[in-house]
């Protein structure tokens, strides 16, 4: 039998690079998210220092950290919701009932070997009514996709920055590797009779380490 | 783009010789966002007396490859020279969207070759 073909040498530098296949085009509706923007700068940066002369690198530059966000890691992810183009409009909120959000995230290109750092839900919130103020006082609760309880609870005191929820060890437990979907329901309910929110963008960042991309600093000296 | 080897074999001392890598080149610029390449380098060169000597940031040190390049001297079929490597080098980050439409930041270590010397 013919042997397989030997990988060409872009094949071969896409497999070195972590990578099983070239991505497909870059989707054109999808701007990058100014928080990688300014983590890939940062990184950028500090490499560019690392290899100059007059830094040492183990001093510029710890491997397999991410600076700007203070934990271990080698891949960071900005992952968008999945249930967003499917999300029904939600209904009147009556008998002072908010809605409840599901969001859905794909997370079948993380590979087993990656290990979490942080999982943080990024939520973006829109007053109902235009006329609604944005400051009021909320709680954000937050459960696993279908019947199960409240795994996270937050107090939400403006509607007009981002929402940031730290996942890792409430809703997903530290050392476990990543699901191939990460499916929750949210809930917005106001503590004040004021008027329901609504939820206009949600995103997953997700930092992992990957040991096999990473070596421990210089040798120990004898 | 590679610097060109010298004389078309390993002539010439050892040193970092430039090489950049575009991701152009290899057709993958539309989901690499950035950076558009990266200078890899990579070594090439002598590694006989007094090249082996010197250290990259000018110490000289006495190591093995100088022993090489010394018994190389004096019985030149014995061991043969020492090697032209990477004594120093880099990481990278690359950022990119993969299949999922996720935008991913990856960081890649000893990516590229800032300083060569003999071993």
């Amino acid at each position: 039998a013919r042997a397989p073909a030997a990988p060409g040498p872009a094949a071969s530098l896409l497999r070195a690079l972590g990578l099983s296949d070239a991505p497909r085009d870059a989707p054109t509706s999808r701007p990058v998210p100014p928080v990688m923007w300014r983590l890939f700068r940062r990184r950028d940066h500090q490499e560019a220092r690392a290899g100059s002369r007059r830094t040492p690198p183990a001093a510029a530059l710890r491997p397999c950290h991410v600076e700007e966000l203070g934990v271990a890691g080698n891949i960071v992810r900005h992952v968008p919701d999945r249930g967003a183009a499917a999300r029904r409009p939600e209904p009147a909120s009556a008998a002072g009932q908010c809605p409840e959000w599901t969001v859905v995230f794909d997370l079948s290109t993380v590979e087993p070997a990656e290990r979490p750092s942080q999982v943080r839900l990024e939520l973006r919130f829109a007053a109902e009514e235009a006329s609604a103020g944005m400051a009021g006082s909320w709680e954000l609760s937050v459960a696993r996709a279908g019947s199960g309880p409240v795994l996270l609870r937050q107090a939400v005191t403006a509607l007009g920055t981002p929402v940031r929820a730290e996942l890792l060890g409430a809703a997903w437990a530290r050392n476990a590797s990543a699901p191939r979907s990460l499916r929750l329901t949210l809930a917005l309910r106001p503590r004040a009779p004021t008027v329901c929110a609504r939820l206009t963008e949600a995103s997953l960042l997700l930092v992992t380490l990957d040991p096999r991309l990473c070596h421990p600093l210089a040798r120990p000296r004898r | 783009e590679a610097e060109p080897a010298v004389g078309g074999g390993s002539g010439g001392a050892c040193r970092t010789r430039r090489l950049y890598v575009s991701f152009r080149e290899v057709g993958w610029h539309r989901w690499v966002i950035a950076p558009r390449g990266f200078l890899a380098n990579y070594c090439q060169g002598k590694c006989a007396l007094p090249a082996a000597l010197s250290e990259p940031g000018g110490t000289p040190a006495l190591n093995h490859a100088v022993l090489r390049a010394l018994m190389h001297s004096a019985a030149p079929g014995a061991a043969g020279l020492p090697c032209c490597v990477p004594a120093r080098l880099s990481p990278i980050s690359v950022l990119f969207f993969d299949n999922n439409d996720n935008v991913v930041l990856r960081h890649y270590e000893d990516m590229v070759v800032d300083e060569c010397g003999c071993r």
